[in-house]
């Protein structure tokens, strides 16, 4: 039980690792086991290192790279255990451009490595132009949902 | 096994059919708030087993039929169904005879939850085999729901330990 | 204490009301005092009806939603004792267009109101346009921030 | 009382001198993620007597004092000013005397932080009852923290009562 997890952790860390340095062009991070309030609840802490910054905990960093941090971890934890399915619901609403950019060549890498199919809800019209086809989710009619199909140039006004 | 389709009926504000296909690479779903792109999503944990009202935004199980709105009545029932492409075999024993498994799971007023594979009543943690196998669940890293990420950044140690665990 | 407290809630309660259908386009909210655990610990509740829909808490609403409610209710208390500024940091982040441009036509209503000078911090165009003038923050130099003006057009290459 | 200008000296990222101009109307502020956008409005509420250093996101206020790059050695004190058109002399007694007033804070390391106000030592608590006057300051509803409203919208209901309490 417990060698499992630890080897479920090395794996994750190990991915996280290169995820962050990834998403971060530079830089380091990684998670550490630290003991909880209470000696049998260990936590994971997750401290970084963004290029040309100090080292801090996640706590410390700015909301993007909050964000973009959390992302290299969620996926530190699938690329452990890839699905057939992977979804995605505003990921990406803190993030700058660039890093929204980032975000997306990252999903595009995975889809190339275990061709996972991505559901990614977003008001983002950068992470809209990576997408391979949009769905749109309206309610003309008021608390009635209805799902149509959308081309890039409608989605920015479905987005509205 | 690929997941090829979700269908929605009557789950929150999906009164009418909706039926969403899963194809390959990067599919984005758009819309205004509160037009139900997180229902959707919420669609896909529940009916791969999500046990949480919570985890619905709701405060018990059967509010998430669609309860009506100015120019329709209130739902008496909700069905999500999953439509998974078996035809590569590797769906586990118990869910492997067909090369189409659909997966349902309905929810009536006052009678509860049921799940049925391809026609036949399954148990809910039979089903749990089913996606802890292909690593996706409710709770999986599979399924990031909205906020997740920040309940990440913001959780003690501890509690973010729980949130991602479910996860490994 | 408790008498003032009560009416500032009222003032607060009043405000937000209107801000909320303002905002919503219809519908209706208001605030409570609830009981919390400890009977001298009063917590605040906000139920909220957009419109066309159904009565809830605020927890129980869309994200968009959710923050177009907490926006409603930091501006009620505001306009309770209006500022010669107000800081805004990354307000707009989970709101749809539509719903972002309702945002800045309020921060303009304020200002024809109070005089109040806004500082909003965003990432969103949208905003962006609405802006009287946009300063930018860059770090060209790792680690070392430094203000720039900017022009609108030049805002897209900025927030990247 | 109307707020002219911020001037950020060695606080957190900006170890050059940085000088915003705060004009009438709605001014936006601009940036790639980690540049220091929220940092700058950290810097405002710093000036204004926050004393949390968790509300600074730091552990210690020396922490806000430049730390250092690549390129740069870190700093060994921090200062950011308030500049306060009083020409409606609506100030409180005590801050009334100028048609201009300038509010300072320095922090040097192991010194601690102090406050100035047109060159004379005051101490932070007549500073907040210039604040307060004007219903500004650190925790006040017209100073919104990068996530301050999911704060709002997730918190216990006592909880929230204190989130805005502060504001009331
Ligand atoms: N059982 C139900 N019946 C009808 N409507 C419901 C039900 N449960 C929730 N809703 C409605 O669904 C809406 C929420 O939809 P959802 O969270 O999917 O929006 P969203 O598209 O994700 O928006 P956002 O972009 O703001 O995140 C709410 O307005 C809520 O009133
Ligand atoms: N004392 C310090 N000295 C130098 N750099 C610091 C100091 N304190 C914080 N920083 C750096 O400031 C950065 C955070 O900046 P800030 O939070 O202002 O970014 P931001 O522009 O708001 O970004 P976002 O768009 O992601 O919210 C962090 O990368 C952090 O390393
Ligand atoms: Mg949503
Ligand atoms: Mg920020």
């Amino acid at each position: 039980g417990r060698e499992r997890m630890l080897t479920a952790f090395e794996t994750v860390n190990t991915n996280f690792k290169q995820l962050f340095s990834e998403l971060f062009n530079g830089g380091s991070a990684r998670l550490e086991l630290v003991e909880g309030d209470d000696p049998l609840d260990t936590g994971l802490e997750i401290l970084c290192h963004p290029p040309g910054k100090r080292f801090s905990t996640i706590s410390l960093l700015s909301g993007g790279e909050q964000t973009l941090t959390a992302v290299a971890l969620i996926f530190a934890f699938f690329m452990a255990n890839p699905a057939p399915i992977c979804v995605l619901d505003e990921v990406d609403a803190p993030l700058d451009d660039s890093n929204v950019m980032k975000f997306c060549s990252l999903m595009e890498k995975i889809v190339q490595r275990t061709g996972t199919r991505f559901l990614v809800i977003t008001h983002n019209p950068i992470t809209m132009s990576h997408m391979d086809r949009l769905y749109g989710v309206t309610m003309q009619e008021k608390g009635v949902s209805k799902m149509v199909s959308v081309d890039l140039t409608e989605a920015e006004k479905l987005a509205a | 096994m690929k997941f090829r389709a979700l269908k929605i009926r009557g789950f929150k504000g999906f009164c009418d059919p909706a039926d969403l296909p899963i194809r390959d690479g990067l599919s984005g779903i758009v819309g205004p708030n509160g037009c139900g792109k997180s229902n959707l999503v919420e669609a896909i944990g529940w009916v791969m087993g999500e046990n949480r009202p919570s985890a619905v935004r709701s405060d018990a199980m059967e509010d998430v039929i669609f309860s009506g709105s100015a120019t329709r009545p209130a739902g008496s029932s909700a069905e999500v169904q999953l439509i998974i492409d078996n035809s590569d075999r590797t769906a586990p024993p118990g869910f492997n005879d067909d090369t189409e498994l659909v997966i349902a799971r309905r929810i009536d007023r006052d009678l509860g939850s049921s799940f049925i594979a391809n026609g036949r009543d399954v148990r809910w943690r039979d089903l749990q085999l089913l996606f802890a196998d292909s690593a996706t669940g409710a709770r999986s890293s599979a399924l990031i729901s909205q906020g997740r990420t920040n309940d990440i950044i913001n959780s003690k140690p501890s509690a973010r330990k729980g949130i991602l665990e479910d996860a490994a």
